[in-house]
């Protein structure tokens, strides 16, 4: 699975999320990537592209879970992906990557590594895999 | 006027034993996927169609899980899903069970600007393809030598593999930690005996 999210000089957000699934999966499976609210999301506060197990993503809405938790909880963005990782998966693995309407970046994950990359107006840019 | 970020990645769950040249190619394509991005946000692109580039670009790099380099069905063939969705006022396109699609956050995102609807599937989506005039090749293009030998492993473990995945802490390969898992009857998603998931 890849993903994007970002938000643009406007403070216009966005995400898309694109994969092949699981390695031997049944024909006809459908993952979390396509399920907007699970695998994609994207509003005024943040937009969010997740990864990992399909089905715990998929019961958990994970992203837009961060959107809610930053929306109705007033949390900030990665307090938002450290609560849902930590709280909503349940027994599954994931990851996800994240941006906020105002410029931050933030990305979570419970499982082995995640590949992953982000970067800001004011310079900052990572590229890594582990914690 | 606000301050314009990016996050990407290719996947979580990674095996600890990855190779260090792999790991190498993995942070190549990240940077340069990243790029491509943080180029079109210095020229004022919207975030709507970077997210698209970048993801273009994603898939159609054999490294990662999509596009080309897609994992196999259980039949070693390739069914791709993607979604896209614009936090201006909340617009969403997203495809299933595209087979023959070069990039299908592009199609995606047609479905979102171009269809009465959010969310097209299998023959649907791949008849919408052709009429929208998206390129379209043979199945063939999206696998890889590498994805037809993992197959190889994980009907061998007779289980459902998720991509590199590996539980904290496991030290085995993914197709071994299944083996070890597996059940004599007990079909095994991602390594895991089936049982530990809710029902779907």
């Amino acid at each position: 699975t890849v993903g994007c999210a970002v938000v643009d000089s406007n403070g216009f957000t966005a995400a898309a999320t694109s994969t092949g699934g699981l390695m031997n999966k049944m024909t006809g499976r459908i993952g979390d990537s396509p399920l907007i609210g699970s695998g994609t999301y994207a509003c005024d506060v943040c937009a969010v592209s997740c990864t990992g197990e399909g089905e715990a993503i998929i019961r958990s809405t994970l992203a837009r879970d961060v959107a809610a938790v930053m929306e109705y909880r007033g949390a900030g963005l990665q307090e938002a992906v450290d609560y849902c990782v930590k709280e909503r998966l349940d027994e599954g693995f994931a990851g996800l990557i994240a941006v906020s309407g105002t410029g931050e970046v933030a990305y979570g994950f419970n499982c082995t590594g995640m590949f992953r990359g982000c970067a800001t107006e004011d310079g900052f840019m990572e590229v890594g895999i582990w914690e | 006027m606000a301050r314009w970020a990016i996050a990407i990645h290719g996947g979580a769950g990674v095996d600890p034993n990855l190779p260090e040249h792999r790991q190498e190619e993995a942070k190549r394509v990240l940077a340069r996927c990243l790029q491509v991005g943080v180029d079109a946000l210095r020229g004022g692109a919207p975030a709507l169609d970077v997210v698209e580039a970048v993801v273009r670009e994603l898939e159609t790099d054999p490294f990662f899980n999509s596009g080309r380099g897609s994992a196999l069905t259980r039949l070693g063939t390739v069914e791709m899903e993607a979604s896209i969705m614009d936090g201006r006022g909340r617009r969403c396109g997203a495809v299933s069970g595209v087979s023959t699609v070069k990039n299908p956050v592009s199609l995606a995102r047609l479905v979102m600007d171009k269809s009465p609807h959010s969310y097209l599937a299998f023959d649907g989506a791949e008849e919408f393809a052709r009429e929208q005039g998206l390129e379209v090749v043979d199945n063939s293009y999206f696998i890889t030598e590498d994805n037809v030998d993992t197959l190889k492993l994980a009907k061998e473990a007779n289980s459902i593999l998720f991509d590199y995945r590996i539980p904290l802490g496991g030290s085995e390969t993914c197709s071994a930690q299944a083996g070890s898992d597996n059940h004599s009857n007990g079909m095994v998603m991602n390594g895991l005996p089936i049982s530990i998931y809710a029902p779907e």
